[in-house]
């Protein structure tokens, strides 16, 4: 299967590092620059298996997002990249030749907006960007670096959050919850009402205990990424990666290739 | 003694938090927007009485730096305040009727630039603005919400700041180490090596072992700010407040107030 997910955020929001913790893997071993003239997008590709599924894995990280003095073109390189992929599978799927069976799957299947840990609200660039993309691509807003925020704040900031969502009409992804199973009904209801999923990534491996987790290490305390007491990620992998992958993937298929599907006939 | 600090800094970067937290005031209780058009500078006087001393003390902070889809405009604002002030004071020197002991001092004498803790480098903004008014103030760069980065990825953190500042020719305030006092020569070089000094700030007040403390309460510890192992708080404090105000103030009006005044009898 392929699954590729894009990830959206500015320079140090921690992109590279959430995706090293969701996947085990070391991405992001190199410093970032915030002086790149354009927004840029660099893409990693690499084989999982698991269970007997094999995963073909694409994560596309933006480079260089909102660091620009004038933000105005931040979700014109974005924009681009997804229509180039929707066109380019709908080529294939009008060739002679297509066989449906190898069609390779390049579509952005999930994109995780990574929301800066301000404690206010949303900025212009956030609203600017997912009023851009919502209709191009599943997107689900994440809070970044929520080891920022106190438990008392996060609720408040949650809240503001998604009062902007819905006050500019912004069509984020939510969880199914009128599926077959009432087990995943229930769970997507519980991760819904958690929006925007608070995630904390790390790289390093720190002692907790008796046990060694990924964590990050303060002088007053360690915080432990699998802990849901510390934060949403293990509901966001869990969300993303198991319960909802293939809703994610269809949806992308059904709902966002269709519309852009639709308009290229009308041009 | 009138003493004005101007802080500069991102929506939700913790400004009015860590004047709060400097001067156990109140002012940071309302949730700023991210939306504002342009760059806009909002001031709070109030007097403080320690020790004997009277100080009047102004902070003007920004609102909507960084916000704005075209950031180009950012520091033009604070420039203008900064002029108007020298202005103001110039006129004041050359009118008849004045009395040296009743000028009003509104220089600003000390700019905080709050650097966003992205654990990268500074962004173009931040260059751009520091450069910008490098000659107009003393700078002293802070390295903000601290709480987020772990002592390792301070270090390094710290490093590659001052080294884009040396790179960039940035003049940001450095405190004396040639005064009279060998000890605050030796405070001062103490204080220099830190820099950017990493603060924390808060209007939460935590209980920490049987002390009542101004603290953050994270589910897995407590971060205390007057704890000079958990952030530099203390040292920016006693180095602002105490030891170097004066300085702070004097090279406002004998180097940045003359440059001011040089450059306008050219024009
Ligand atoms: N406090 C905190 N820091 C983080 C977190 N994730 C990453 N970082 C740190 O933030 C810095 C930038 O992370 P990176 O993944 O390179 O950000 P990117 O530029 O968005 O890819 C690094 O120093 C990371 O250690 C997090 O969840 N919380
Ligand atoms: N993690 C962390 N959060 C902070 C710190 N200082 C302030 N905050 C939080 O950041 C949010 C914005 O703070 P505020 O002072 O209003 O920022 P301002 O817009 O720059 O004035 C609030 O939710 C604060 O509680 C800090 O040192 N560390």
């Amino acid at each position: 299967i392929s699954f590729n997910i894009l990830c959206i955020g500015e320079t140090g929001i921690g992109k590279s590092t959430l995706m090293d913790t969701l996947f085990n893997t070391n991405l992001s071993s190199s410093t970032s620059t915030h002086c790149l003239e354009n927004v840029d997008l660099k893409s990693n590709t690499f084989e999982l298996s698991e269970k007997n599924v094999n995963l073909k894995l694409t994560i596309i990280e933006t480079c260089g997002y909102g660091d620009q003095i004038d933000k105005s073109n931040s979700h014109q390189e974005i924009l681009n990249y997804l229509d180039k992929q929707y066109e380019s599978f709908l080529q294939e799927e009008l060739s002679l030749n297509r066989n449906i069976h190898q069609i390779n799957d390049k579509l952005v299947h999930l994109c995780l907006y990574f929301i800066s840990p301000t404690g206010h609200s949303l900025k212009a660039i956030d609203l600017n960007t997912m009023k851009a993309l919502d209709s191009k691509v599943n997107i689900i807003p994440i809070i970044a670096k929520a080891d920022t925020i106190c438990k008392n704040e996060l609720l408040h900031f949650k809240q503001r959050i998604m009062n902007e969502i819905f006050k500019n009409s912004i069509n984020i992804y939510q969880f199914p919850t009128n599926e077959n199973d009432s087990c995943v009904n229930n769970q997507n209801l519980i991760a819904n009402s958690l929006y925007p999923l608070a995630v904390i990534g790390s790289n390093e491996i720190v002692k907790f205990g008796n046990k060694q987790v990924r964590g990050r290490q303060y002088e007053w305390g360690i915080v432990s990424i699998e802990n849901e007491s510390h934060c949403d990620f293990v509901k966001l992998r869990e969300m993303i990666l198991s319960t909802n992958m293939f809703d994610l993937i269809e949806i992308t298929h059904t709902k966002h290739y269709q519309t852009f599907r639709a308009t290229r006939y009308i041009e």
